[in-house]
Order: C-alpha cells, then structure tokens, then sequence
C-alpha cells in the first residue's frame, strides 16, 4: 500500500564517478 | 524545477524556430566546465526534449536549426546557489546564432546530480548560515572514502556503495578512490552495477538517485516517483532504472534503458559517468519529523 511522505531539506549530496 | 527551467528555455527557441518557419530542432550535448568533471547533459537534454515537444517542437537529427550550450555553478541575484544552463539556438547552414537564453536551477537536489555534488548540508536554523554551507559543500567537495563505502564525511550518517561484475555474474562492492575532495571507481564497459543506499541515521529517509543527471525515474511509468524511502539504520540496493513496480532495468555502462525506445538518441559519455544520491529525512505524512526538521 502506499503511504503518503513528507520529506524535508537536503542533509547529504554523494556523487561517485565511474570511468570506463 | 529542471523541466520548470527548461521549459523557459524552451519557449525561446520555439519563437526563434517559429520566425524562421521550422518546427524542428537538432540537440547537441550541454557541456560543463572541465574542473566540474560533470556529465549532466543527458537529463538537461532529456527534460529539454519533453519541453520542447510540449511545444511542438520536434527533436530530428537532420534538422537545420541546433541548440547547444553549457551549464555551470552560478548565484542568483539573492546570492543563492544555482546551475545556470545556457543555451544558443544556431542555423548549422549560416552558423548564424538565432537565439539564446539564460535559465536557473535553484532546486537543491537537482543542482547536487547536475553538477555531481558531494556534500553534507547542516539543518541550519538559520537560512544564511545554510546558504554558506552550501556554498561551500559546492565549490570544495568533501567525499570521504572508506573502502567501498562513500559518505560525504567521516561523521556522516548517509553513504552509498557501489556493487559491480559481469554481465548475468555476482556483483560485488567496488573500492573507491578520492581525487580532489570527489569519488571516483572504475566500472568496465560489458559490466552492469547495482547502488547500495545506506540510511545510519535513527529516522527513515528519502534518497533520490541521478544518473548523469537522469533521475532513477526517468524512464519509469510512473514519472511522478522521485525518491526511494530507505528506513532508519538500514540499507537498500537498486538495481536498475526503475519501469513499474515489479520491473527494473538493470544499470549498464554503455546504454540507457534498451527497452526505452523513444530514448535512442540519448547516449552516455563514453568515458565518464557520474552517479549522485541525495538524502532527506522521511516521515508518514500526519505523523512526527525528526525533532530538527
């Protein structure tokens, strides 16, 4: 079932870059 | 907020396209500063072209009209972080510029999987003292990597993992290296790789996932998604782009979702992707935030 969410502020960007 | 940006964007170009009798306009790749080692061209690309069509405008690869341009970090008048795409309208027979136009992002987590941000962003009380922050987490990154695992800082309670192998073989984690405050790993081009979400913190969260800029949902049924709840202390692994609720398609290097046919034409880098996940608290809606929301 879905549960409706609030969300709040952005607490943590995590990038990664994988080359080929 | 990307396709609200775009949209202007696109609006420019379909009276600049209507004056010069054409309804259809070719897309070259958007370029990021080289010091970014960014890839978001392909969700700037793909949120242009749905604009574009909501206009009329056609994206055909023959034709004699072409919009290109670059995308970088900014601050908007307020001094408030932002992307600033910028795009150019050019006539490929004159070489002649027909149009171009300025529009910001200002959307947090769509700036972070733009430029590939790795950052923490205190819950300021005071919103200056966040804009600094994220200020700051923006022009010196902060990845910190221990082994596989890749958190925005020691302290962190959030990270991610990155589990790769061969193509129908197990996968498992990738070790990670730091060059200059980002992460970075090697995945080989016949390999495919799941994301490994990881909430430590005593609260569930919602973590939206970007591909070059492309959101987990971005070939989905249901456009409207666009974030995954990981719970308190636990972890999640996606392995795919997310189709229906029962279907993902798995992350390869060397292509988008092979199924998506209306997306042909968007093809990744052939050498750098960049995989960005942004995390917020959750709660049910009627029930309790944590205490510092």
């Amino acid at each position: 079932a879905e549960v409706e969410r609030k969300t709040g502020r952005l607490r943590a960007a995590i990038s990664v870059r994988y080359t080929k | 907020d990307l396709n609200r940006a775009l949209g202007k964007l696109s609006e420019r170009i379909k009276r600049a396209a209507d004056a010069e009798g054409e309804t259809a306009v070719v897309l070259s790749p958007f370029t990021a500063p080289q010091r970014m080692a960014a890839n978001g061209s392909p969700g700037i690309r793909k949120a242009l072209e749905a604009e574009l069509k909501r206009r009329d405008v056609l994206v055909k690869n023959g034709a004699r009209l072409e919009v290109k341009g670059d995308y970088g970090e900014a601050e908007d008048p307020a001094g408030k972080a932002v992307v600033r795409i910028h795009g150019r309208l050019i006539d490929r027979d004159s070489g002649r510029s027909l149009a171009e136009h300025s529009v910001d992002v200002d959307n947090l987590t769509s700036i972070a999987g733009l430029v590939g941000a790795t950052m923490s962003v205190p819950i300021e009380p005071v919103p200056a003292d966040r804009e600094r922050a994220i200020r700051e987490g923006l022009s010196r990154p902060s990845a910190h990597v221990s082994s596989s695992r890749i958190s925005a800082g020691p302290k962190s309670p959030f990270a991610i993992e990155i589990l790769a192998g061969p193509s129908g073989g197990a996968i498992r984690p990738r070790t990670a290296e730091v060059i200059n405050g980002q992460a970075y790993l090697n995945i080989r081009s016949s390999e495919r790789y799941a994301i490994k979400l990881i909430n430590d913190a005593p609260f569930e969260v919602a973590a939206t996932l970007m591909i070059d800029g492309l959101g987990l949902f971005a070939f989905s049924e249901h456009p409207e998604y666009s974030y995954v709840i990981i719970p308190a202390r636990s972890s999640g692994v996606i392995t795919g782009w997310h189709r229906t609720n029962d279907e993902a398609e798995e992350f390869v290097v060397t292509e988008y979702p092979r199924s998506a046919a209306a997306e042909r034409s968007l093809a990744p880098s052939p050498d750098l992707g960049v995989i960005t996940a942004c995390f917020a608290a959750a709660w049910p809606a009627g029930g309790n935030p944590p205490l510092d929301e």
